[in-house]
């Protein structure tokens, strides 16, 4: 048996937006420390970490783990018809091939429950290991889209270089080249329109803007965005999600050949 | 640009 009550169920709205460009179908795994999923996209370039620790929730019950085989496109179908102040539910029985969301309205006047099948997904589930990253760049979350959004607009790849004088992203393409530079920036009014830049040493790494792109689909999740970067290994850009958890994209670089 | 790389050649499977 598996009921998990969401309040704020606008959160699960948008973390379905911030995969299912990414992702088609994936295995949500359901256990004591929260609700979780971890998926390639199909050409095994990026992978997407999502948690969502039990105690975020207002009622979490989870009598033995679960693997739940969901595709993002349909689910998300289904908690569109959610209104943004609903209370979501997520209902499963053990060894029943379907999932229940029961959207709430506020004041309790209009209950509707949503029963989705299931899919049997076969997933790698990969071992990430604990890494030193070389640097780690947080960030306002807006600044990063704008920059991605900007800078595919004139190439395909960005290079991310971050040295003591800042953070430094620059493409180009056939029309021209881009550099945008990012500076360390502590004196900001509020915290989360701050950048820090934490360097061990200097790094630079090549990566597809498109993946970056679809990351920043999780935007709407967190103020802040922190980037952790190490030569010869994947990228980690990771959306911490508020007194619940995160979304984390880890995208492997493009590597001279 | 570069080859690109994929996940699983950094990150082992479980």
């Amino acid at each position: 048996m598996l009921e998990l009550r969401l309040v704020q169920g606008s959160l699960l709205k948008k973390v379905l937006d911030a995969m299912r460009e990414l992702v088609n179908d994936a295995n949500f795994d359901c256990s004591a420390t929260g609700f979780s999923l971890q998926a390639m996209d199909s050409s095994h370039v990026a992978l997407v970490a999502l948690l969502l620790r039990s105690e975020g929730f207002e009622h979490y019950r989870c009598d033995r783990n679960l693997s739940m085989g969901m595709n993002l496109n349909n689910m998300s179908k289904m908690l569109r018809c959610a209104g943004n102040d609903d209370i979501i539910t997520i209902k499963a029985d053990d060894g029943t091939d379907s999932v229940t969301f029961m959207f709430e309205s506020p004041n309790q006047d209009k209950i509707a429950d949503f029963e989705m099948k299931l899919m049997d997904i076969d997933s790698e589930h990969l071992g990430i290991p604990d890494a030193e990253y070389q640097a780690i760049v947080r960030m306002p979350s807006s600044e990063f889209a704008r920059i991605c959004k900007d800078l595919s607009s004139i190439g395909d790849t960005v290079v991310i270089s971050v040295t003591k004088e800042g953070v430094k992203f620059s493409t180009a393409g056939d029309i021209g080249t881009a550099n945008i530079v990012c500076r360390q920036n502590k004196t900001v009014d509020k915290p989360e329109e701050a950048t820090i830049i934490e360097m061990q040493e200097p790094v630079s790494l090549t990566f597809a803007l498109r993946y970056l792109n679809s990351f920043t689909k999780a935007t709407p999740l967190s103020d802040t965005v922190t980037i952790s970067l190490s030569s010869e290994l994947p990228v980690v850009v990771e959306y911490k999600i508020a007194e619940m958890g995160y979304i984390r994209y880890y995208l492997a670089p493009k590597i001279e050949e | 640009g570069g080859k690109q790389s994929t996940i699983t050649a950094f990150f082992g499977q479980f």
